[in-house]
């Protein structure tokens, strides 16, 4: 079974089932080192999964990636497909990545918006939220970036459950946010936390709800500017870095905030290919090289976690 | 399946605080059904726009009155997307 994620093509996109379908292959093919982990479900009651790379011990320090919270952004899904094969088929290979797995635990969550994402094959490819329904309206969905517990309906969320940014009715009312909010409490012990994201080719740091700088900006923006060199040394890739507020725009509710408030210093997030040719919709041959400059970048901080514990 | 036929992606470079209100003014109002990509927060960083074929003319007409530059970076939204179904579908097979 193994075999599977061998011929799996990584340079296309793949629907919900194929992803899930792939999940077991690749457990299947590193028993001793992949689980999968059902952290809840969905809204509409789909499984929402997490791969464990894990060499043993007990509670180790740990790092948590997740990509595709916003649906449409199917880079960031490919991605971590490619990531985690990659993670896999280097461990005892890479001296770094058997370094790392030797020592700390990586979950990484491949559709963080299974609902969203489902529905961006079937029905519209622009859906960017969840697909739960509000209640008084006929809009559906939560920006489920928007929803956590930092800065909650502050500026740069929507309370118009209509808008792209509706923040939701409460914090951690989406239960895909809920689910992963409980794993990280309930686990403990996480040392870094990195949301992918596409587009526009940047590396953030918190805080997206307010300008004011952090307290480990200098330590994070200097991390991130060697992990965007590390990503750039590939193709060139131009990247910025800084902090969401600073870089983009005020937007509250985000999850590396609400990370990084919980005590998980390492909180950064990435904004994947491209900078404005094809926005949401970049066509799957550039999924590779995508995937490959962003695993330089990902390794560099991965790296620097496992060398600088706290 | 929704549609977008005809629906154009914008690439909005305002040039000043000035604009990045107007086109502030543009993303909160709903007549248009726009769905920003990017948003308008510093001249430094480009806007991109999607923008329903209904709309076209009208947020065009916009961004020229206001001499706000712009060009198109997706002509057809449609066509890209009829496009990455075949390739979805030629891979599936």
């Amino acid at each position: 079974k193994g075999g599977d994620t061998k011929s799996f093509d990584y340079a296309t996109y793949h629907r919900l089932d194929a992803i899930y379908s792939w999940m077991d292959s690749m457990v299947a093919g590193h028993p001793n080192l992949i689980s999968k982990v059902q952290i809840g479900s969905s809204y509409e009651n789909r499984p929402m999964y997490v791969l464990k790379f894990s060499t043993g011990g007990n509670n180790r320090p740990a790092i948590w990636i997740d990509a595709g919270i916003h649906s449409r952004e199917w880079i960031s899904t490919a991605s971590a497909l490619w990531m985690a094969n990659k993670m896999a088929t280097d461990f005892g290979v890479d001296p770094s990545v058997t370094s790392l797995l030797g020592q700390m635990d990586v979950y990484l969550m491949i559709v963080t918006n299974p609902d969203g994402y489902a529905y961006t094959h079937t029905n519209d490819r622009m859906w960017r939220k969840t697909r739960s329904v509000n209640s008084g309206s006929t809009c559906r969905g939560v920006d489920p970036n928007r929803n956590w517990d930092a800065g909650f309906g502050g500026p740069g969320a929507s309370k118009n459950p209509c808008s792209e940014s509706y923040h939701g009715p409460s914090a951690h009312s989406a239960i895909e946010v809920k689910n992963i909010v409980d794993l990280i409490k309930n686990r403990g012990n996480f040392k870094a936390f990195i949301s992918i994201h596409a587009y526009s080719q940047l590396l953030m740091y918190p805080y997206g709800y307010t300008c004011n700088d952090i307290p480990h900006q200098a330590e994070l923006d200097s991390v991130g500017q060697r992990a965007v060199q590390a990503l750039s040394s590939l193709f060139g890739t131009s990247y910025r870095v800084g902090s969401i507020c600073k870089i983009i725009y005020q937007a509250s509710g985000g999850s590396i905030d609400w990370s990084y408030n919980n005590g998980v210093k390492y909180s950064f997030a990435f904004e994947l290919r491209d900078t404005g040719r094809y926005g949401f919709l970049l066509p799957a041959n550039q999924i590779i090289p995508t995937a490959t400059e962003t695993w330089l970048g990902l390794k560099h901080i991965m790296e620097y976690v496992r060398d600088h514990p706290y | 399946r929704k549609v977008f036929t005809g629906d154009q992606v914008l690439r909005v470079n305002a040039k000043s605080e000035a604009q990045i209100q107007l086109l502030k003014t543009l993303e909160n109002g709903e007549v248009f059904e726009l769905d920003f990509w990017t948003h308008p927060s510093s001249s430094d960083l480009p806007i991109d726009i999607h923008v329903p074929y209904a709309s076209l003319y009208a947020v065009q007409k916009f961004l020229q009155d206001n001499e706000i530059p712009f060009h198109v970076m997706i002509q057809d939204l449609q066509e890209l997307l009829d496009k990455e179904q075949e390739d979805l579908q030629r891979n599936a097979m």
